[in-house]
C-alpha cells in the first residue's frame, strides 16, 4: 500500500491475514512483531485505523482489515 | 462464531465508519 512505512505495511498485513470473526488482537501483533515496540506498535494501529485501513472490532484491541472482504 | 449479535452488530457498524474514512482519504489524494 502506498504512502505506508514499512512497519505500517507489515501491521496491516498481518492484520489482513486474520481469518476470525473478532480479528487479531494487539497482543497477537506483539507476539508475532518482536522488533516493533509496543508505543510503535499501537501509534501505527491509530494511524491505520484513522486512515481507514482497520477498524477495531469487539474491542478497541481487536482489529480487522478493510480490504479483507 | 461465538461473538453475540451485538458484537456482530458492532464490528460491522465500525467497518462501515472505517470504509467511510478511507473513501475520505482517496477522495481528499485527488
Amino acid at each position: 500500500v502506498s504512502g505506508l512505512t514499512a512497519h505500517q505495511t507489515q501491521i496491516l498485513n498481518l492484520i489482513k491475514s486474520s481469518t476470525s470473526a473478532e480479528g487479531i488482537s494487539l497482543q497477537d501483533l506483539q507476539s508475532q512483531l518482536r522488533s516493533i515496540n509496543l508505543p510503535t506498535l499501537k501509534k501505527a494501529v491509530e494511524f491505520l485505523s484513522s486512515e481507514g485501513h482497520i477498524y477495531s472490532t469487539i474491542d478497541d484491541e481487536h482489529f480487522k482489515s478493510t480490504d479483507a472482504d | 462464531s461465538g461473538l453475540t449479535e451485538e458484537q456482530k452488530r458492532k464490528i460491522e457498524e465500525n467497518r462501515k465508519k472505517a470504509l467511510a474514512r478511507r473513501a475520505e482519504r482517496l477522495a481528499a489524494q485527488q
